[in-house]
């Protein structure tokens, strides 16, 4: 484990506590009386949220994390896959079945076809993998889906109106944490005899790519102190 | 046998 990774792991993991602090603003803001202008933004306004993104994290999840039973590499490693399945998870739930956070989400909006995504990762994965192992092919699969699993959530950022600061946070942190694992994968091959994995190097590099016109708005509405807002 | 390489990172 280096600094590094250990903060891409922190910033992930913040990434997710902040999308949950939204769920949860959402839901606390049903109780209450209707005059509270940030319960009447919140549930007027769509989420901001792409339900669509969030299926694609916890298909990532799933198929990376078959060997938790099975390879134990240290109680850190599994308990942040608990967390990281648990959430992911209960985050589509919430979307999809709580009766008063999926009134926040707008599916006219988040239209993305996601099995567009699934399938050609996983072509990919059958054909470009280290080893044609079932649990090998799933897991490059998981990071080549992760790769691409936030476009749903960036196309939906470029329909939303005002983007609220919890949901521009939340895809800075998720963006942050891969360009982290990045430094990290440079100091283990500077570290580490034999530590080459081009796969899981490239594919996190298109990720943090993806992300590089999103950190651009994002950094430059930081600066001139106005609200975040992306092109159409 | 050295068991697979597991896969280490998160």
């Amino acid at each position: 484990m280096n600094i590094f990774r250990l903060a891409g792991d922190m910033t992930h993991l913040m990434s997710v506590l902040v999308l949950l602090l939204k769920i949860h603003t959402i839901k606390s803001c049903a109780g209450k009386s209707y005059p509270c202008s940030l319960c009447f933004i919140l549930l007027e306004s769509s989420s901001g949220i792409s339900l669509k993104t969030q299926e694609l994290y916890a298909l990532v999840f799933a198929t990376r994390y078959l060997d938790i039973f099975t390879d134990f590499i240290s109680v850190y490693n599994t308990i942040m896959k608990l967390i990281f399945l648990g959430s992911s998870f209960s985050i589509v739930w919430y979307i999809r079945r709580h009766k008063i956070v999926r009134r926040s989400y707008d599916k006219d909006q988040d239209t993305f076809r996601h099995f567009f995504l699934v399938l050609p990762c996983l072509l990919l994965a059958l054909i470009i993998n280290e080893k044609f192992t079932f649990k090998e092919v799933l897991w490059t699969f998981s990071l080549y889906l992760e790769a691409v699993a936030i476009l749903p959530q960036l196309i939906l950022l470029q329909r939303t109106r005002n983007i609220d600061n919890l949901t521009g946070q939340y895809v800075f942190l998720l963006g942050a944490y891969r360009a982290l694992y990045i430094l990290n994968w440079i100091y283990r091959y500077f570290t580490e005899p034999h530590y080459v994995h081009w796969i899981t190097w490239i594919s996190g590099l298109v990720q943090t790519l993806l992300y590089a016109d999103f950190f651009y708005y994002y950094f430059s509405s930081l600066k001139n102190n106005v609200k975040l807002k992306l092109p159409a | 046998i050295e068991d697979e390489a597991a896969h280490d990172e998160l």
